[in-house]
Protein backbone atom coordinates (compact mmCIF):
# COMPACT_ATOMS: atom_id res chain seq x y z
CA UNK A 1 0.00 0.00 0.00
CA UNK A 2 1.10 3.44 -0.93
CA UNK A 3 0.44 6.81 0.78
CA UNK A 4 -0.78 9.46 -1.58
CA UNK A 5 0.28 13.59 -0.25
CA UNK A 6 -1.90 15.92 -2.59
CA UNK A 7 -1.48 19.28 -1.62
CA UNK A 8 -4.19 21.22 -3.71
CA UNK A 9 -5.76 24.62 -4.24
CA UNK A 10 -8.60 24.87 -1.72
CA UNK A 11 -11.20 25.54 -4.68
CA UNK A 12 -10.30 22.27 -6.65
CA UNK A 13 -10.17 20.11 -3.08
CA UNK A 14 -14.20 19.30 -3.33
CA UNK A 15 -13.95 18.54 -7.26
CA UNK A 16 -11.36 16.37 -6.28
CA UNK A 17 -12.76 14.86 -3.36
CA UNK A 18 -15.88 13.72 -5.49
CA UNK A 19 -13.75 12.64 -8.68
CA UNK A 20 -11.66 10.24 -6.34
CA UNK A 21 -14.82 9.12 -4.61
CA UNK A 22 -16.63 8.19 -8.22
CA UNK A 23 -13.45 5.87 -8.89
CA UNK A 24 -13.23 4.45 -5.69
CA UNK A 25 -10.69 5.83 -4.05
CA UNK A 26 -11.15 6.26 -0.26
CA UNK A 27 -9.38 9.97 1.09
CA UNK A 28 -9.14 12.31 4.14
CA UNK A 29 -9.08 16.10 3.48
CA UNK A 30 -6.89 18.02 6.13
CA UNK A 31 -7.09 22.50 5.80
CA UNK A 32 -3.77 23.72 5.63
CA UNK A 33 -1.57 26.83 4.36
CA UNK A 34 0.85 27.55 2.03
CA UNK A 35 4.50 28.41 3.56
CA UNK A 36 4.89 31.21 0.79
CA UNK A 37 1.51 32.88 -0.09
CA UNK A 38 0.20 31.77 3.83
CA UNK A 39 -3.20 31.55 1.87
CA UNK A 40 -5.50 28.50 3.25
CA UNK A 41 -4.98 25.16 0.66
CA UNK A 42 -5.63 21.93 0.89
CA UNK A 43 -3.89 18.91 2.04
CA UNK A 44 -5.17 15.11 0.97
CA UNK A 45 -3.89 12.14 2.64
CA UNK A 46 -4.92 8.90 0.06
CA UNK A 47 -4.30 5.64 0.86
CA UNK A 48 -4.08 3.45 -2.19
CA UNK A 49 -2.73 -0.09 -3.48
CA UNK A 50 0.23 -0.07 -5.01
CA UNK A 51 -1.18 -1.12 -8.53
CA UNK A 52 -3.64 2.27 -7.78
CA UNK A 53 -0.92 4.95 -7.88
CA UNK A 54 -1.19 5.94 -11.23
CA UNK A 55 -4.89 5.80 -11.76
CA UNK A 56 -5.04 8.31 -8.44
CA UNK A 57 -2.18 10.59 -9.77
CA UNK A 58 -4.02 10.94 -13.50
CA UNK A 59 -7.47 11.60 -11.31
CA UNK A 60 -5.20 14.59 -9.26
CA UNK A 61 -4.19 16.08 -12.33
CA UNK A 62 -7.37 16.03 -14.29
CA UNK A 63 -8.61 18.11 -11.60
CA UNK A 64 -5.51 20.10 -10.57
CA UNK A 65 -3.33 21.17 -12.93
CA UNK A 66 -2.60 24.56 -13.32
CA UNK A 67 -4.29 26.28 -15.71
CA UNK A 68 -5.42 29.88 -16.93
CA UNK A 69 -8.42 31.22 -16.05
CA UNK A 70 -9.84 34.52 -17.56
CA UNK A 71 -11.31 36.80 -14.70
CA UNK A 72 -13.07 40.16 -15.46
CA UNK A 73 -10.95 42.97 -13.04
CA UNK A 74 -13.49 45.26 -10.95
CA UNK A 75 -14.22 47.98 -13.30
CA UNK A 76 -12.67 51.40 -12.19
CA UNK A 77 -14.69 53.91 -10.79
CA UNK A 78 -15.98 56.37 -13.54
CA UNK A 79 -18.27 59.61 -13.65
CA UNK A 80 -21.44 58.62 -14.11
CA UNK A 81 -22.90 58.52 -17.60
CA UNK A 82 -19.45 56.59 -18.16
CA UNK A 83 -19.27 53.14 -19.10
CA UNK A 84 -15.78 51.54 -19.18
CA UNK A 85 -15.45 47.58 -19.07
CA UNK A 86 -11.68 46.33 -18.69
CA UNK A 87 -10.93 43.42 -21.03
CA UNK A 88 -10.29 40.00 -18.85
CA UNK A 89 -7.57 39.27 -17.54
CA UNK A 90 -5.44 36.22 -17.30
CA UNK A 91 -4.54 34.27 -14.14
CA UNK A 92 -2.72 31.10 -13.34
CA UNK A 93 -5.06 28.93 -10.58
CA UNK A 94 -4.87 25.22 -9.59
CA UNK A 95 -1.77 23.17 -9.46
CA UNK A 96 -1.00 19.87 -7.26
CA UNK A 97 2.23 19.18 -5.30
CA UNK A 98 2.26 15.24 -4.52
CA UNK A 99 4.22 13.12 -2.46
CA UNK A 100 3.76 9.29 -2.90
CA UNK A 101 5.36 7.53 0.78
CA UNK A 102 5.72 3.62 1.49
CA UNK A 103 2.76 2.33 3.79
CA UNK A 104 4.22 -0.91 5.88
CA UNK A 105 0.85 -2.06 7.64
CA UNK A 106 -2.61 -1.36 6.81
CA UNK A 107 -5.24 -1.83 9.66
CA UNK A 108 -8.84 -1.33 10.04
CA UNK A 109 -11.20 -1.78 13.19
CA UNK B 1 10.83 4.58 14.57
CA UNK B 2 7.65 4.07 13.41
CA UNK B 3 4.89 6.68 12.36
CA UNK B 4 1.32 5.19 13.27
CA UNK B 5 -1.38 7.58 11.68
CA UNK B 6 -5.20 6.88 12.85
CA UNK B 7 -7.93 7.97 11.31
CA UNK B 8 -10.64 7.68 13.90
CA UNK B 9 -14.38 8.82 14.54
CA UNK B 10 -14.18 12.63 16.39
CA UNK B 11 -16.04 11.15 19.39
CA UNK B 12 -13.56 8.40 19.98
CA UNK B 13 -10.52 10.84 19.38
CA UNK B 14 -10.52 12.33 23.01
CA UNK B 15 -10.93 8.58 24.67
CA UNK B 16 -7.91 7.44 22.20
CA UNK B 17 -5.48 9.98 23.03
CA UNK B 18 -6.05 9.56 27.05
CA UNK B 19 -5.81 6.54 26.95
CA UNK B 20 -2.67 6.03 24.66
CA UNK B 21 -1.64 8.87 27.22
CA UNK B 22 -1.74 6.75 30.11
CA UNK B 23 0.24 3.82 28.58
CA UNK B 24 3.13 6.99 27.67
CA UNK B 25 2.56 7.61 24.12
CA UNK B 26 2.99 10.69 22.57
CA UNK B 27 0.46 12.03 19.70
CA UNK B 28 -0.37 14.55 17.69
CA UNK B 29 -4.04 15.69 16.74
CA UNK B 30 -5.51 17.04 13.28
CA UNK B 31 -9.00 17.73 12.50
CA UNK B 32 -10.15 16.08 9.16
CA UNK B 33 -13.13 15.34 7.14
CA UNK B 34 -13.76 12.13 5.36
CA UNK B 35 -13.60 11.71 1.28
CA UNK B 36 -17.05 9.84 1.60
CA UNK B 37 -18.91 11.52 4.20
CA UNK B 38 -17.55 14.55 4.20
CA UNK B 39 -18.40 14.80 8.22
CA UNK B 40 -15.44 15.82 10.12
CA UNK B 41 -13.35 12.91 11.74
CA UNK B 42 -9.48 13.48 13.52
CA UNK B 43 -6.22 12.26 12.16
CA UNK B 44 -3.60 11.02 15.09
CA UNK B 45 -0.21 10.94 14.45
CA UNK B 46 1.85 8.60 16.94
CA UNK B 47 5.42 8.12 16.72
CA UNK B 48 6.85 4.73 18.15
CA UNK B 49 9.47 2.75 18.71
CA UNK B 50 9.45 -0.10 16.57
CA UNK B 51 9.00 -2.69 19.42
CA UNK B 52 6.22 -0.52 20.52
CA UNK B 53 3.95 -0.89 17.34
CA UNK B 54 1.96 -3.64 18.26
CA UNK B 55 1.14 -2.19 21.52
CA UNK B 56 0.03 1.07 20.26
CA UNK B 57 -2.36 -0.62 17.77
CA UNK B 58 -4.33 -2.70 20.47
CA UNK B 59 -5.20 0.73 22.27
CA UNK B 60 -6.41 2.04 19.01
CA UNK B 61 -7.96 -0.74 18.54
CA UNK B 62 -9.89 -1.57 22.14
CA UNK B 63 -10.85 2.13 22.07
CA UNK B 64 -11.81 2.93 18.23
CA UNK B 65 -13.18 -0.48 16.92
CA UNK B 66 -16.59 -0.45 14.73
CA UNK B 67 -19.36 -1.31 17.52
CA UNK B 68 -23.24 -1.03 17.43
CA UNK B 69 -25.09 1.51 19.54
CA UNK B 70 -28.29 1.30 20.47
CA UNK B 71 -30.22 5.19 19.75
CA UNK B 72 -33.49 6.39 20.50
CA UNK B 73 -34.83 7.94 17.31
CA UNK B 74 -37.25 11.04 17.49
CA UNK B 75 -40.51 10.30 18.45
CA UNK B 76 -43.13 11.06 15.25
CA UNK B 77 -45.10 14.27 15.63
CA UNK B 78 -48.38 12.54 17.37
CA UNK B 79 -51.68 13.96 18.21
CA UNK B 80 -51.73 15.90 22.06
CA UNK B 81 -52.80 12.85 24.32
CA UNK B 82 -51.25 10.28 22.02
CA UNK B 83 -47.61 9.06 23.25
CA UNK B 84 -45.71 6.22 21.30
CA UNK B 85 -41.77 5.75 21.74
CA UNK B 86 -40.54 4.17 18.84
CA UNK B 87 -38.14 1.03 19.81
CA UNK B 88 -34.60 1.90 19.68
CA UNK B 89 -32.68 1.44 16.45
CA UNK B 90 -29.07 -0.13 15.82
CA UNK B 91 -26.23 1.94 14.36
CA UNK B 92 -22.96 1.43 13.76
CA UNK B 93 -19.96 4.04 14.93
CA UNK B 94 -16.32 4.00 15.89
CA UNK B 95 -13.59 2.70 13.70
CA UNK B 96 -10.05 3.05 12.67
CA UNK B 97 -8.27 3.34 9.39
CA UNK B 98 -5.03 2.85 10.08
CA UNK B 99 -1.17 3.24 8.16
CA UNK B 100 1.90 2.49 9.48
CA UNK B 101 4.66 4.23 7.60
CA UNK B 102 8.87 3.93 8.04
CA UNK B 103 10.67 7.09 10.39
CA UNK B 104 14.32 7.30 8.88
CA UNK B 105 15.53 10.10 11.40
CA UNK B 106 14.12 11.48 14.43
CA UNK B 107 15.13 14.51 16.28
CA UNK B 108 14.07 16.46 19.70
CA UNK B 109 14.90 20.20 19.75
CA UNK C 1 13.33 13.04 -1.59
CA UNK C 2 12.58 13.85 2.30
CA UNK C 3 9.30 14.72 4.07
CA UNK C 4 10.49 16.54 7.11
CA UNK C 5 7.34 16.69 9.67
CA UNK C 6 8.25 19.11 12.28
CA UNK C 7 5.88 19.57 15.35
CA UNK C 8 6.39 23.11 17.21
CA UNK C 9 5.05 25.29 19.13
CA UNK C 10 2.29 28.22 17.51
CA UNK C 11 4.25 30.91 18.39
CA UNK C 12 7.42 29.56 16.51
CA UNK C 13 5.24 28.18 13.50
CA UNK C 14 5.13 31.57 11.65
CA UNK C 15 9.04 32.55 12.34
CA UNK C 16 10.34 29.20 11.27
CA UNK C 17 7.78 29.20 8.09
CA UNK C 18 9.95 33.05 7.29
CA UNK C 19 13.12 31.37 7.94
CA UNK C 20 12.16 28.45 5.73
CA UNK C 21 10.89 30.36 2.97
CA UNK C 22 14.28 32.47 3.05
CA UNK C 23 15.97 29.94 2.24
CA UNK C 24 14.03 29.04 -0.24
CA UNK C 25 12.31 25.83 1.01
CA UNK C 26 8.96 25.03 0.73
CA UNK C 27 6.08 23.99 3.19
CA UNK C 28 2.88 23.47 4.35
CA UNK C 29 1.28 24.08 7.74
CA UNK C 30 -1.15 22.14 9.80
CA UNK C 31 -2.71 23.51 12.92
CA UNK C 32 -2.43 20.15 15.48
CA UNK C 33 -3.36 19.49 19.60
CA UNK C 34 -0.91 18.00 21.66
CA UNK C 35 -2.02 14.95 23.20
CA UNK C 36 -0.39 15.66 26.68
CA UNK C 37 -1.09 19.09 27.11
CA UNK C 38 -4.34 19.35 24.88
CA UNK C 39 -2.76 22.78 23.61
CA UNK C 40 -2.87 23.91 19.93
CA UNK C 41 0.63 23.74 18.35
CA UNK C 42 1.60 23.60 14.66
CA UNK C 43 2.53 20.69 12.52
CA UNK C 44 4.90 21.86 9.53
CA UNK C 45 5.20 19.77 6.37
CA UNK C 46 8.30 20.49 4.41
CA UNK C 47 9.52 18.55 1.15
CA UNK C 48 13.25 18.58 0.50
CA UNK C 49 15.74 17.36 -1.46
CA UNK C 50 17.91 14.54 0.19
CA UNK C 51 20.64 16.81 0.45
CA UNK C 52 19.03 19.35 1.83
CA UNK C 53 17.75 17.37 5.07
CA UNK C 54 20.77 18.47 7.70
CA UNK C 55 20.14 22.18 6.10
CA UNK C 56 16.62 22.16 6.75
CA UNK C 57 16.82 20.90 10.71
CA UNK C 58 19.45 23.66 11.10
CA UNK C 59 16.67 26.02 10.53
CA UNK C 60 14.37 24.37 12.97
CA UNK C 61 16.78 24.20 15.46
CA UNK C 62 17.46 27.98 15.68
CA UNK C 63 14.02 28.53 14.89
CA UNK C 64 12.29 26.29 17.85
CA UNK C 65 14.40 24.99 20.01
CA UNK C 66 13.20 24.86 23.94
CA UNK C 67 14.48 27.88 25.70
CA UNK C 68 14.04 29.67 28.94
CA UNK C 69 12.18 32.91 29.14
CA UNK C 70 11.33 35.33 31.56
CA UNK C 71 7.83 36.50 32.38
CA UNK C 72 6.10 38.76 34.54
CA UNK C 73 3.92 36.68 36.54
CA UNK C 74 0.51 39.17 37.33
CA UNK C 75 1.07 40.93 40.31
CA UNK C 76 -1.02 39.72 43.55
CA UNK C 77 -4.07 41.61 43.92
CA UNK C 78 -3.23 44.29 46.76
CA UNK C 79 -4.43 46.86 49.58
CA UNK C 80 -4.40 50.20 47.60
CA UNK C 81 -1.04 52.27 47.74
CA UNK C 82 0.64 48.87 48.24
CA UNK C 83 3.20 47.73 45.31
CA UNK C 84 4.36 44.77 44.74
CA UNK C 85 6.48 43.49 41.76
CA UNK C 86 7.11 39.91 42.11
CA UNK C 87 10.53 38.71 40.51
CA UNK C 88 10.19 37.53 37.13
CA UNK C 89 9.70 33.66 36.20
CA UNK C 90 12.09 31.57 34.37
CA UNK C 91 9.38 29.26 32.00
CA UNK C 92 10.27 26.68 29.08
CA UNK C 93 8.92 27.59 25.42
CA UNK C 94 9.60 26.20 22.34
CA UNK C 95 10.97 23.10 21.37
CA UNK C 96 10.53 20.88 18.06
CA UNK C 97 9.90 17.01 17.49
CA UNK C 98 11.05 16.35 14.23
CA UNK C 99 10.41 12.71 12.14
CA UNK C 100 11.93 12.88 8.29
CA UNK C 101 10.47 10.19 5.81
CA UNK C 102 11.70 9.11 2.46
CA UNK C 103 9.40 10.00 -0.16
CA UNK C 104 8.94 7.54 -3.28
CA UNK C 105 7.77 9.77 -5.92
CA UNK C 106 6.97 13.74 -6.40
CA UNK C 107 4.92 15.06 -8.63
CA UNK C 108 3.67 18.39 -9.70
CA UNK C 109 0.53 19.27 -11.45
N1 LIG D 1 8.32 20.96 -1.07
C1 LIG D 1 7.15 21.27 -0.49
N2 LIG D 1 6.93 20.87 0.77
C2 LIG D 1 5.75 21.14 1.39
N3 LIG D 1 4.74 21.83 0.82
C3 LIG D 1 4.93 22.26 -0.46
C4 LIG D 1 6.13 21.99 -1.18
N4 LIG D 1 6.02 22.54 -2.42
C5 LIG D 1 4.79 23.10 -2.47
N5 LIG D 1 4.14 22.94 -1.29
C6 LIG D 1 2.78 23.36 -0.97
O1 LIG D 1 2.03 23.43 -2.18
C7 LIG D 1 1.54 24.75 -2.37
C8 LIG D 1 1.64 25.10 -3.84
O2 LIG D 1 2.95 25.07 -4.28
P1 LIG D 1 3.38 25.46 -5.76
O3 LIG D 1 4.81 25.17 -5.91
O4 LIG D 1 2.44 24.84 -6.71
O5 LIG D 1 3.14 27.02 -5.90
C9 LIG D 1 3.97 27.90 -5.17
C10 LIG D 1 5.09 28.51 -5.98
O6 LIG D 1 4.67 28.68 -7.32
C11 LIG D 1 5.26 29.91 -5.35
N6 LIG D 1 6.43 29.94 -4.47
C12 LIG D 1 6.61 29.24 -3.34
N7 LIG D 1 7.80 29.53 -2.76
C13 LIG D 1 8.37 30.43 -3.57
C14 LIG D 1 9.61 31.17 -3.53
N8 LIG D 1 10.54 31.00 -2.52
N9 LIG D 1 9.86 32.03 -4.54
C15 LIG D 1 8.95 32.22 -5.54
N10 LIG D 1 7.78 31.58 -5.63
C16 LIG D 1 7.49 30.70 -4.66
O7 LIG D 1 4.11 30.19 -4.58
C17 LIG D 1 3.15 29.14 -4.77
C18 LIG D 1 2.40 28.95 -3.47
O8 LIG D 1 3.26 28.49 -2.45
P2 LIG D 1 2.68 28.18 -0.99
O9 LIG D 1 3.86 27.87 -0.14
O10 LIG D 1 1.79 29.27 -0.53
O11 LIG D 1 1.77 26.84 -1.17
C19 LIG D 1 2.45 25.64 -1.52
C20 LIG D 1 2.73 24.73 -0.32
O12 LIG D 1 1.60 24.74 0.56
N1 LIG E 1 -17.11 4.51 -2.24
C1 LIG E 1 -17.74 4.09 -1.10
N2 LIG E 1 -18.84 3.30 -1.18
C2 LIG E 1 -19.48 2.90 -0.06
N3 LIG E 1 -19.09 3.20 1.21
C3 LIG E 1 -18.02 3.97 1.35
C4 LIG E 1 -17.28 4.46 0.23
N4 LIG E 1 -16.26 5.21 0.68
C5 LIG E 1 -16.37 5.18 2.04
N5 LIG E 1 -17.40 4.45 2.45
C6 LIG E 1 -17.85 4.19 3.82
O1 LIG E 1 -18.04 5.46 4.47
C7 LIG E 1 -17.28 5.49 5.68
C8 LIG E 1 -16.79 6.91 5.90
O2 LIG E 1 -15.89 7.29 4.88
P1 LIG E 1 -15.25 8.73 4.91
O3 LIG E 1 -14.49 8.87 3.63
O4 LIG E 1 -16.26 9.77 5.21
O5 LIG E 1 -14.19 8.68 6.15
C9 LIG E 1 -13.07 7.81 6.03
C10 LIG E 1 -11.79 8.51 5.59
O6 LIG E 1 -11.69 9.79 6.22
C11 LIG E 1 -10.71 7.60 6.18
N6 LIG E 1 -10.21 6.62 5.22
C12 LIG E 1 -10.64 5.35 5.05
N7 LIG E 1 -9.90 4.72 4.12
C13 LIG E 1 -8.98 5.63 3.71
C14 LIG E 1 -7.91 5.59 2.74
N8 LIG E 1 -7.64 4.51 2.03
N9 LIG E 1 -7.17 6.70 2.56
C15 LIG E 1 -7.41 7.82 3.28
N10 LIG E 1 -8.41 7.94 4.20
C16 LIG E 1 -9.18 6.84 4.40
O7 LIG E 1 -11.29 6.92 7.27
C17 LIG E 1 -12.66 7.26 7.41
C18 LIG E 1 -13.43 6.05 7.80
O8 LIG E 1 -13.36 5.05 6.80
P2 LIG E 1 -14.15 3.68 6.90
O9 LIG E 1 -13.69 2.84 5.75
O10 LIG E 1 -14.01 3.12 8.27
O11 LIG E 1 -15.69 4.03 6.70
C19 LIG E 1 -16.13 4.50 5.44
C20 LIG E 1 -16.79 3.41 4.61
O12 LIG E 1 -17.45 2.50 5.44
N1 LIG F 1 3.30 11.23 29.45
C1 LIG F 1 3.98 12.39 29.68
N2 LIG F 1 4.50 12.65 30.89
C2 LIG F 1 5.16 13.81 31.15
N3 LIG F 1 5.35 14.81 30.25
C3 LIG F 1 4.83 14.61 29.02
C4 LIG F 1 4.12 13.41 28.67
N4 LIG F 1 3.73 13.52 27.39
C5 LIG F 1 4.18 14.74 26.98
N5 LIG F 1 4.84 15.39 27.94
C6 LIG F 1 5.46 16.71 27.89
O1 LIG F 1 4.47 17.64 27.46
C7 LIG F 1 4.94 18.35 26.32
C8 LIG F 1 3.78 18.65 25.40
O2 LIG F 1 3.23 17.45 24.90
P1 LIG F 1 1.99 17.50 23.91
O3 LIG F 1 1.56 16.07 23.70
O4 LIG F 1 0.94 18.44 24.38
O5 LIG F 1 2.60 18.08 22.52
C9 LIG F 1 3.56 17.28 21.83
C10 LIG F 1 2.96 16.48 20.69
O6 LIG F 1 1.99 17.27 19.98
C11 LIG F 1 4.16 16.31 19.76
N6 LIG F 1 4.85 15.02 19.97
C12 LIG F 1 5.90 14.78 20.77
N7 LIG F 1 6.30 13.51 20.65
C13 LIG F 1 5.48 12.94 19.74
C14 LIG F 1 5.36 11.62 19.19
N8 LIG F 1 6.19 10.63 19.54
N9 LIG F 1 4.38 11.38 18.29
C15 LIG F 1 3.54 12.35 17.91
N10 LIG F 1 3.57 13.62 18.40
C16 LIG F 1 4.53 13.90 19.32
O7 LIG F 1 5.08 17.36 20.04
C17 LIG F 1 4.57 18.17 21.10
C18 LIG F 1 5.72 18.58 21.98
O8 LIG F 1 6.32 17.47 22.57
P2 LIG F 1 7.51 17.59 23.60
O9 LIG F 1 7.98 16.20 23.87
O10 LIG F 1 8.49 18.59 23.11
O11 LIG F 1 6.89 18.19 24.92
C19 LIG F 1 5.98 17.41 25.68
C20 LIG F 1 6.62 16.75 26.88
O12 LIG F 1 7.64 17.55 27.39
Amino acid sequence: MKLVIAIVQSDDAGALSDALREANFQSTLVSSTGGFLREGNGTLFIGVEDHQVDAALKIIKENCTTRTQFVNPMPPVMEPGELYMPPPVEVQVGGAVVFVQNIERFEKF
